[in-house]
C-alpha cells in the first residue's frame, strides 16, 4: 500500500461520505444523478464478488464492503424514501444509462485478462466504472444550482481516480511484473471525463463564485 | 493456471 493509493481510497471515502450526509442529514438528493448511482452499485456488486474467493487484508474487505453497502443505500434511499425521492430532479436525470450496461459487457466479453466468469465480471465493472458517472455530468450541466455537497462530491471521485493514477505509476516502478493494461486504460478514460469538470470547478473556486457548467 | 488474477486494489 503505497500513499497514493490511501489517499485515493481515502477520497473516494469521504466522496460516499459527503453523499451520505447530503442523503441522510439534509435530506435530499438534489442535483444527484440515480443513474450513476445504479450503475456503482453494479459495479461494486460485479467487482467484489472475489469477497468470497480472494482474501487480501481485512482493510480491503472492510472497504469493499463500505462501497457495497453505501452504493447500494444510496440507491434504496433516493428510489424508497419519500422525502429524499421528492427531492430528486427526475424530469433532468435522464440519461439513458441502462444503454452503458451492454457495450461494457461485451467489451468485456472480448477484451480481458482471462476468460473466467469471475475475471470477465471484474473487467465489465472496470469498463463500467470508467462511463458510470456520465448521467451525473449530464445532470450537473443541466442544474441551474449546483450545491457545495454535489460540487465537492464529484469533485472527491475525480480527484480519487487522479490519485489511482499516481498509484499505478508509483507501483510500475516499484513492483516488477506490475502491467495492467484494462485497470490503467478504463481509469485513464474515466479521469478525462472529469477534466472539463475539474476546469470550471477551480474556476468557481479561485473566483469564489458557485459553480456552474455552461449548457 | 486457475489461479485467480490478484486484485488487491479496490
Amino acid at each position: 500500500m503505497n500513499i497514493f493509493r490511501l489517499a485515493g481510497d481515502m477520497t473516494h471515502l469521504a466522496s460516499v461520505l459527503v453523499l451520505l450526509l447530503k442523503i441522510h442529514t439534509i435530506k435530499s438528493c438534489a442535483g444527484v444523478s440515480l443513474k450513476t448511482q445504479e450503475l456503482y452499485a453494479i459495479v461494486f456488486a460485479t467487482r467484489y464478488l472475489d469477497i468470497f474467493t480472494s482474501f487480501y487484508s481485512i482493510y480491503n474487505t472492510l472497504m469493499k464492503l463500505v462501497f457495497l453497502g453505501s452504493s447500494f443505500s444510496i440507491v434504496l434511499y433516493m428510489k424508497y424514501h419519500k422525502t429524499v425521492h421528492r427531492s430528486y430532479d427526475r424530469e433532468q436525470d435522464t440519461f439513458r444509462h441502462w444503454f452503458l450496461v451492454l457495450p461494457c459487457l461485451l467489451l468485456a466479453l472480448l477484451i480481458h485478462e482471462k476468460f473466467t466468469f469471475l475475471e470477465v465480471l471484474w473487467t465489465f465493472s472496470l469498463y463500467l466504472e470508467a462511463v458510470a458517472i456520465l448521467p451525473q455530468l449530464v445532470l450537473l450541466q443541466r442544474t441551474r444550482n449546483i450545491d457545495n455537497l454535489t460540487g465537492q462530491y464529484v469533485f472527491l471521485l475525480g480527484g480519487y481516480r487522479g490519485l489511482y493514477i499516481l498509484n499505478w505509476i508509483y507501483r510500475y516502478f516499484t513492483e516488477p511484473h506490475f502491467v495492467h493494461w484494462i485497470t490503467w486504460i478504463s481509469g485513464l478514460v474515466q479521469t478525462l471525463l472529469y477534466a472539463d469538470f475539474f476546469f470550471y470547478y477551480s474556476q468557481s473556486w479561485k473566483n469564489n463564485k458557485k459553480l456552474q457548467l455552461p449548457a | 493456471q486457475d489461479k485467480p488474477q490478484n486484485h488487491d486494489e479496490l
